[in-house]
């Protein structure tokens, strides 16, 4: 798949969805 | 040796277009008469030596056969059930000598922990829990995740084992605002758990914190996908699915798999992979399992179709033997070995 369709990628995607979401 | 034994099995026999890469080992031939449900390949401690074990489900016994030398099986074990009846069996990773059951009609009621000791001192139940059950998985680390209720009061809940087969602890997730249809760990982030929805979203909780991160929506082409697998690299996380729904007239023939990668920061996805039959084959999902590499499924016209996941090919297709079509089929999970069972009772391992 393109990458690019997938827009911006964070190889921390877990920490930071994490860090975001309600506690 | 006892009367409930297996018999080693000619090779079934294969089309020269489907030889595959599956080689018949051992046929175990279950005598207990009612219809066979599931089957599972764990590990169970017999004498102070851990031996691979397999688990077959009938709707109201569940047994336990022990591998002998020559690849032969031997029950030794068996658990009854009088008033509700055995769904499918549920193997918790990472624990020995214990599998778990999900009973009820059409949808689980219980949960039940099974044990048995070799010394015949620990042979019981637990019940693990009970109600209006929707969905359920054994989690690495000796964890169960189970969701229950309805879309109002649904709960979402981790427990721990305990060295008996009890609740050692339990946790809360925070549930979503849809029916849970499955459940899946995330490969390469011990601590994410995925879910499918209902409305074809799929959800990942932290479950260090209970949290839910995240909701994504996916292709609304095929409805009500199962996740068979997932796991997370380059910042994308990569899900196997299959499709129980899907037409067999798709123009790329019938896809009974498909891997998409995922962004969750974005909540968009793509298609990476359609895991179609070959040409010429019909059929669609009834029912399978994934490991590692490896997808195998049950097809409505009773073969078993082999994939290799990151090859893209159907590797193997399994004819029905001795014109008994395939009802379900498990990887085992102790070595590399797949099990195939059929209406009559019988399961076949095959080496891959």
């Amino acid at each position: 798949c393109n990458e690019a369709d997938l827009g911006p990628i964070s190889l921390n995607w877990f920490k930071e969805l994490s860090s975001e979401a309600q506690p | 040796r006892p009367l409930e034994q297996t018999e080693i099995a000619d090779l079934p026999a294969c089309d020269s277009l489907s030889p595959g890469n599956l080689q018949l080992v051992s046929k175990l031939k279950n005598p207990s008469g009612s219809c066979p449900v599931d089957v599972s390949a764990v590990w169970w401690e017999i004498a102070g030596l851990k031996t691979p074990c397999i688990i077959t489900a009938c709707e109201y016994v569940v047994s336990l056969w022990k591998a002998l030398d020559t690849w032969q099986w031997e029950k030794i074990n068996s658990w009854h059930f009088t008033e509700v009846p055995v769904l499918q069996i549920v193997p918790v990773p990472d624990v020995s000598s214990l599998v778990c059951v999900a009973l009820g009609n059409l949808e689980i009621r219980e949960i039940r922990a099974l044990l048995y000791s070799s010394d015949g001192a620990h042979e019981k139940q637990v019940l693990l829990g009970s109600g209006n059950i929707k969905a359920v998985l054994g989690l690495t680390k000796r964890r169960l995740v189970s969701s229950s209720g309805t879309l109002c009061d649904q709960q979402v809940e981790v427990m721990t084992f305990a060295e008996d087969g009890g609740s050692k602890g339990r946790q809360l997730l925070m549930p979503p605002e849809e029916t849970i249809l499955t459940f899946a760990e995330v490969q390469g982030l011990q601590e994410a758990l995925l879910g499918t929805t209902i409305m074809n979203n799929i959800v990942i909780w932290n479950l260090n914190s209970g949290q839910l991160l995240t909701k994504m929506h996916i292709d609304d082409s095929y409805q009500a996908s199962v996740c068979h697998k997932a796991y997370s690299d380059m910042g994308l996380l990569f899900v196997v699915l299959s499709h129980p729904c899907a037409k067999e007239s798709e123009p790329l023939g019938s896809p009974v798999f498909q891997l998409i990668a995922i962004n969750p920061m974005t909540s968009l996805s793509a298609g990476v992979m359609l895991y179609c039959l070959p040409q010429g084959q019909a059929g669609r999902f009834l029912e399978g399992d994934v490991k590692e590499n490896l997808a195998a499924a049950v097809l409505t016209s009773g073969k078993i179709a082999v994939w290799d996941l990151l090859l893209g090919h159907c590797m193997a297709l399994l004819p029905p033997v001795s014109d008994q079509s395939w009802s379900f089929v498990k990887w085992s999970g102790t070595d590399s070995h797949l099990l195939a069972g059929q209406k009559d009772g019988n399961i076949f391992v095959y080496r891959y």
